[in-house]
Formats: structure tokens, C-alpha cells, sequence
């Protein structure tokens, strides 16, 4: 499973249309302080289907629309794709929201629901409780845990 | 059940220690079992020093423990990627690189993605990505040149 | 008592809003009593952004919005010396300056103590204190040389 | 009020006398990780009078007194000193504290209590609840905190 590519308009601060190509190796995301970096992780999160508010900075599921700046207007729909190669076939995922809170998950362009992702998924390392996902200011996570949470997380690799 | 887990047990602890001896550059580190085995414990001795409990080690080592663990988890059982938002705030140079050195033979096997200021983290990546807001509020990608 | 608070969060406020704009480059920032008065909430706007609720600032605005209420405190009612160890972590380069050219004019009423691992604090500094331990778990004092 | 100088010995990692010259301006303590430095912030905290273990990072008082290291056996007292100038004269205050977990305070080399070191640095902005000492790790204070506890803050500077 290797993750090929990121797609995302109208999701926080990204409104226009905007593609990240992820090649082997380590990649670095740059920039100023509050420029969109950890809104990029965000969208990561959210597309594999991350409904937890705290964990995207948010209170309702509708603020990761672009909510407007000084010089644009507000959207009413946010859309973030992320590309998986499986070991033989391109995977694309695909998660929208729109204005009203409805939520659309789609898979290689066929709609789905939320579970079928979450199945495929499975077993994968990749998905909601990925250990590989640290959060800004969370470094300190796995020795502030309490020992039950480092034993499933140990169960949960084997 | 209980065989898989103290098999994957041995082997998440056994990189824990290599990992602590190499970002520590020695001491030693391991994993334990709580008495009643539902949850396990983590120690870490730094070099030369007597640490009673973990609450006792500076902010740059209790990153670096932490760090060690995930590392033994991402060894132990390959995540196909990795996204680390400033995990290198709180670290010195030197720490900082001998992390460096051990994502880069990580990332063979899997993707690592970086979000960082720091320059020493940019000059060991293989790809950079700058964002902007060049339109106030709205975010962009840029190319970097370092 | 009622008279002396409301003079002094006026000032509070007044030098808060004017240290936001420095450090934001522009943009708004104030405080507000709550409805029943027993508390003091704070608003920033980057410049350009629609910021609704303080949460969704990223961590460097955060840091900043923070350091911006202490530096108020600071010019409103001069300490006399002030430690702050490793505010500079979640910050980028141009903000970090700003804040030190800022510092700079509060050193001459007030003693000001980093702890960094900054190169950019510790270029800015009058005095540097390096520490080390020569001997594995003692701390002592070694003279830096930039 | 101006700090002149920290002295101490057998206090956290700094087993041996140590001592550090305050100038006007700014001053950076800087080293490598788990060198030191944040335990300087917890001397001159601890000789102001602190008493809570949480934001000294002890369990038991007796926690600052240095503890051995792989060379170097245990000591039986810490001690921290720090000198003010006042704007007239120079003003010494002094914390020490035995195994037994017995505290002594000095103010210019005579035992008090800790309340006369209380009531010394009451209305000069040092002391305890100091806004201008911000521990390691806690640059969101202020942003983070409850609106009553930042009123508290701006009554204290009126
Ligand atoms: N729904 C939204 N619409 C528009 N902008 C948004 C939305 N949600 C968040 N933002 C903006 O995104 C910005 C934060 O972005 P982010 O946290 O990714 O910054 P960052 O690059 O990680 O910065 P830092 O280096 O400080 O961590 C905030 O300024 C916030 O106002
Ligand atoms: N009572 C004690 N006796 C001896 N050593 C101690 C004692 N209490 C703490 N220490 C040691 O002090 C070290 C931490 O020091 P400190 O937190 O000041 O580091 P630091 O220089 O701030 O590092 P960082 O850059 O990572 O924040 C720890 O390694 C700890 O073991
Ligand atoms: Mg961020
Ligand atoms: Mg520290």
C-alpha cells in the first residue's frame, strides 16, 4: 500500500483545487506559520474517515468547508481524494461534504459507505487509528499514554 | 491470541532498546508488562544518569521515548506512511540528525511525510513542498528552493 | 477597586491589540470582557483570514496570540525579569524575528531569559550561558561561542 | 527589582556549586537535550517559594535534591540562592532542603519563614504566580486558559 496522491479543494484553507504527488522516500511540507500544513494532515485524516472533532480542530463536521477569507466567499462543498497503490491496482478513496452535512465516500468513483472504506482498509496499517499519524504538538503521545493504550497498540500490529 | 501478542511483544520491545541505544547514544530502554498484564510500561535510562520515573526527563528526551516507541511499532510492522507534524520542535541538532538517519532507513520501507521548520529536516528530504498564502486565507503550493 | 481593573484592561487591551498587529503583520486582535464580566475572552483575525473561533488558528498562531497577552502584561506592568524557555519551538523564522525585535525594547525595563535551541534567539541575545554535562548526569556551565 | 545572580548546589542535576551572573538586555541558556537548563527555571522557581510538585516535575519534595548519577552518589541538601537589587540594596534570598524533607529560608543570610519571602516580594511582580515565567512546553498558556483566570491575571498587574 503506497500512497500516491492527494487531491483537495474547498477542505479548510485549500480552496482551490490543489495536487500533492507523493513519491518514495521522506517529503517535507514548508512554510509559515499558518499557511495550511496541518490542514494537509487533516485531510488526510478526514478522507480515511475521521469523524472525532477534537482531532481536526473542529466543532461541527461542516467547519472543514472553506468558510471564506477577506477576498473570497465562502463554498459549500469540500472534497479531498487520496490515491493508494495496493501492490497491483491503483485505490482512489474519495470523501465530500456539503453545506448541509451529508457526507459521500467514494471508492475508485463508486459510492460507498463509510464501513466498506474502513473494511478495505483493515488489517492494512492504514485508516483511522494509524499509529504513523502524529499530530502537531502530540510527539509526547506514546509516553503520556496509559500502559493499556500501548498494549493495544502493540496488539494491534501483531 | 495471547501466543501472537507476547511474540509481537518481544520483537516491538527488542527495537525499542535498539532504537533508545541509538538516539540516547547508549543508556538503555525497554518495555515491560504492568503486574496484572493488561497494559505495558515503558523505561528509559539515558547514559549515565539514575531516572526514577519518566516524569523526571527533560522535554527533548521524553520526545526522543516517545519517538522510539512509534519507531519500534513502524519497524516492527511496516505503515505503508507516516505523517509527522513538528515532531522535531523540541530536539537539538544533534538528536535531531541521529532521528534523521533512522527515518532515512525507515523510509525504504515506508513513506515518511515531514511537517517542519527546521532546515536540517528539509536538507534530508527527498522532496519539498512549500505552501503559501500568497491570496490572504487561501492556501497554496509553491516550489522551495533551499 | 471596579475603577482600577477597568483602567488597567484598557491598557492591557489597547497594548494587546497593538503587539497582534506587530506580530501578524497586520490583522486584528482584542480582548472582551464575558457577559457577566467574572472573565476576559480574546479575538485575533490574521490579516485576510475569517478566524470563528480561536481553535482553528494553527499552533504558531496560537503561540503568538498567547505570547502577544504576556507581552501586554509585560508592558502594562513591568516585571522585573522574565524566563520563558523554548516559546521559539513552534515558530517560523519571520515570526521569531518580529517577536525579537520586540523583546529588544522591552529588555531596557525588563531582564529577559531564553532557553533555546534557536540559533536566531540565541544570534539576538547580549549574554549567552551554555549548558553541558562533561560528567553523565551532572550539569555545569561552558562558555558558547556563536 | 533586578536579578543579579543564581547560586546553587545539590539542586536537580546540578550537583556542584554553580553559579550564573545576570546582565541587563537578553540573555539565552542554551545545550543539548536533558542537559539542564529547564531545572534552572525550576531553581529560581523553587527558591521564590513554590510548592507545587506538578509544575517542578517531582512527585515528593525531597525530588529536587540531586539523586546520583552513574559516577557520582546522592547528596543530602539542595540549595538555591538569588540575588535582587531592589533599586537601593542588594537582597539575598535563600532556599535550602534536607533529606528529611525539612525547607529552611534566608532573606540577607537570616532564617524566616516563607511567608516574610511572600510578603518581601508582594506588588514587585516577582514571586509565585509570576506571569513572565513561562515553563517549557506551555507557550499556549494564556490563549488556553479560562476567561476568569486571565481577569485574575490583569486584577494582579493593576
Ligand atoms: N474551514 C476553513 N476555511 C478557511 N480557513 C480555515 C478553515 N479552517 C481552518 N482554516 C485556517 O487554516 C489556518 C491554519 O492552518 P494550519 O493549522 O494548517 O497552519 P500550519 O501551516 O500548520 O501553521 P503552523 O506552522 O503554525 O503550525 C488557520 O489560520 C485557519 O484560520
Ligand atoms: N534530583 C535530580 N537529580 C539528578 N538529576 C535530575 C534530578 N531531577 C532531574 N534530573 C535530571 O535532569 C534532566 C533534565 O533536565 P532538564 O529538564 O533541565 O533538561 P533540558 O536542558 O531542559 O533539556 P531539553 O532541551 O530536552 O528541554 C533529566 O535527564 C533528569 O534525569
Ligand atoms: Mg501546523
Ligand atoms: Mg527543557
Amino acid at each position: 500500500m503506497k500512497l500516491l496522491r492527494l487531491e483537495l479543494f474547498g477542505f479548510k484553507s485549500f480552496l482551490n483545487r490543489t495536487v500533492f504527488h507523493f513519491s518514495e522516500g521522506i517529503t517535507s511540507i514548508v512554510g509559515p506559520n499558518g499557511c495550511g500544513k496541518s490542514n494537509i494532515v487533516d485531510a488526510i485524516v478526514w478522507a480515511l474517515g475521521e469523524r472525532g472533532t477534537k482531532s481536526l480542530r473542529i466543532k461541527d463536521m461542516g467547519d472543514v468547508i472553506f468558510h471564506g477569507s477577506n477576498g473570497k466567499r465562502p463554498v459549500n462543498v469540500a472534497e479531498v481524494a487520496v490515491d493508494f497503490f495496493d501492490g497491483q491496482k491503483e485505490v482512489a478513496i474519495k470523501r465530500r461534504i456539503y453545506r448541509d452535512g451529508t457526507n459521500e465516500y467514494y471508492m475508485n468513483g463508486t459510492l460507498v459507505r463509510l464501513k466498506d472504506i474502513q473494511d478495505f482498509f483493515l488489517g492494512t496499517g492504514v485508516g483511522l487509528n494509524a499509529y504513523a499519524i502524529v499530530e502537531q504538538g502530540r510527539v509526547e503521545y506514546f509516553i503520556q499514554m496509559k500502559p493499556q493504550e500501548r498494549r493495544v497498540l502493540i496488539e494491534e500490529t501483531s | 491470541a495471547k501466543d501472537i501478542f507476547s511474540e509481537t511483544f518481544v520483537r516491538v520491545n527488542e527495537t525499542f532498546q535498539r532504537f533508545v541505544k541509538t538516539l540516547f547514544k547508549g543508556g538503555k530502554g525497554y518495555l515491560s508488562l504492568t503486574q496484572d498484564g493488561s497494559g505495558v510500561d515503558m523505561y528509559v535510562q539515558p547514559p549515565g544518569k539514575k531516572v526514577n520515573r519518566m516524569e523526571q526527563l527533560s522535554g527533548g528526551e521524553k520526545a526522543l521515548v516517545s519517538i522510539a516507541f512509534l519507531l519500534a511499532l513502524m519497524d516492527t510492522r511496516p505503515s505503508p506512511f507516516s505523517l509527522l507534524d513538528e515532531i522535531d520542535a523540541p530536539l537539538d541538532d544533534s538528536n535531531l540528525l541521529s532521528l534523521l538517519q533512522i527515518m532515512k532507513d525507515i523510509s525504504a520501507k515506508t513513506q515518511i511525510v515531514f511537517i517542519t521548520h527546521n532546515r536540517l529536516t528539509m536538507e534530508s528530504s527527498d522532496t519539498i513542498y512549500g505552501i503559501t498564502m500568497e491570496e490572504e486565507g487561501v492556501s497554496k503550493i509553491v516550489s522551495v528552493r533551499l
